[in-house]
């Protein structure tokens, strides 16, 4: 059974791709095949892994718009050993042209459907906003929506109209979509701030938070450059820790059920 | 005459809201009448402000479908004396029903015609996507777009886009549309990275760099939770200082001009 998870959160710079891009090296290191999907018009998970989104044969807008199957796009993350459906710029002209298309908010799901069974895991990097696009991966997630929040205030702002978001698709679109936990990042152990809003994100979402926290790191905001996940970059600095324990939180709690 | 001007990047949490309150702040100090405007779904600009975007009487979101006037909406920030246009989550829908209305892209420009020139400079605080909303505000910037750039890799991958999508208006929507100047924030002096993604902008840009940097600084993702600018939250921080000094060198910009 593939899990699927759409990592989300329509408030920008929170960590979503970068939670998405460890988390997926995490879980393939723990020998789970894993699938990296980016639906992001800016692509950063797509370069964060070192391709070039310029250049991709294929990108999921391709398979959102169904001129091309998941197999004609399918690239491989040689360290890592994580697999990657590329997104590219053209990505941003998707919106537009699905709202008029049929069953616009399925076209992800029905499209993984020749692939899934290939990945124990497949996970979704969204962009920030609550368009069709971050609508197509709360569809397509069997297994539930991860939510990064990032330990400032602006940040908990958000949090109200996302859960929204995620109702209306749970009653119109996909009768299984959870919140399957909230993953607290860029937490700086100096500032009251990020204590503040780890306590007060807790207290709104009682048992969903994960107990691991991702510090602020700069490896992290480093690794992108390289090519890398922070599992090969520097698999011993903080934030590398961080997502390790995330993923081991993920599977055990997975395993469970 | 009225200088309107677009804080925009697609990339999210570049601190495009912190850029427009903050700049807003302190050339209200400066003794100019300054009108910001929250065209993001996020509503953060009218919450950083002090205001509850789920009870403002109209917002943008009425603005922009035509069934409010600027006049029904505006409100003041006592302490700053910053006028507001407040954002609420309404504008969610905005894209969708713009899709297919008349002049969709100059629905923000023509609205704003009533009331301009009651300000010296109108400030427009975007969310983090290329899509219509974005596109109304550079088309109703009449002196040109301000980029907040991040000192982060992630963040110089999105230049080239939104570089692109300004020509575009450019050609077809707002001739005057130009780059006023990208400005560098959350940098920190302690690292290589910020250093280098300073040079690197400073390269591709030539001459569009304001000298003012915007440092990390703690007070400025403290001061929303306080419903301030930081003008009035700690204007003696170094976030405070960033600040001043870059609404000094954009007055002098214009007034030479
Ligand atoms: N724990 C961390 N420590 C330090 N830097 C981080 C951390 N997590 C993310 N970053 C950096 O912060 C920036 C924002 O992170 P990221 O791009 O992953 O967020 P996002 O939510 O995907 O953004 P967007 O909304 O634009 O998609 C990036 O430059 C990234 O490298
Ligand atoms: N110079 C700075 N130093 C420290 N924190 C900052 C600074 N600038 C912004 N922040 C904080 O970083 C976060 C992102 O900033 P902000 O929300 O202004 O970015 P944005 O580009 O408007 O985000 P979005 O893409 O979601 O609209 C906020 O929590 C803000 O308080
Ligand atoms: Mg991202
Ligand atoms: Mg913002």
């Amino acid at each position: 059974m593939t899990i699927i998870y759409a990592i989300a959160n329509q408030k920008g710079g929170v960590g979503k791709t970068t939670s998405t891009i460890n988390l997926a090296a995490y879980l393939a290191d723990a020998g789970m095949r894993v699938l990296l999907i980016d639906i992001d018009p800016q692509s950063n998970a797509t370069s964060a892994l070192g391709f070039n989104k310029n250049t991709v044969e294929a990108s999921t807008y391709d398979l959102l718009l169904g001129t091309a199957q998941p197999q004609d796009m399918l690239l491989c993350h040689e360290e890592s050993e994580v697999s990657l459906l590329p997104a590219n710029p053209a990505l941003a002209g998707a919106e537009v042209e699905l709202v008029n298309m049929m069953a616009r908010e399925y076209r992800l799901k029905t499209s993984l459907e020749s692939i899934a069974e290939q990945f124990d895991y497949i996970l979704i990097d969204c962009p920030p906003s609550l368009s069709l696009l971050t609508i197509n991966a709360l569809t397509a997630a069997s297994h539930g929506v991860i939510i990064p929040v990032q330990c400032e205030y602006l940040a908990l702002e958000g949090l109200t109209q996302l859960q929204q978001t995620i109702q209306m698709v749970r009653q119109h679109l996909n009768r299984r979509l959870r919140i399957r936990g909230l993953v607290m990042t860029m937490y700086d152990a100096r500032t009251n701030l990020s204590r503040q809003v780890v306590q007060e994100v807790r207290e709104h979402y009682p048992g969903l938070v994960f107990r691991a926290i991702i510090p602020r790191n700069i490896r992290l905001s480093e690794a992108p450059s390289y090519g890398q996940p922070i599992s090969v970059y520097t698999p011993n600095s903080a934030g590398a820790l961080g997502y390790k324990v995330l993923a081991a939180e993920i599977i055990q709690g997975d395993m469970s059920k």
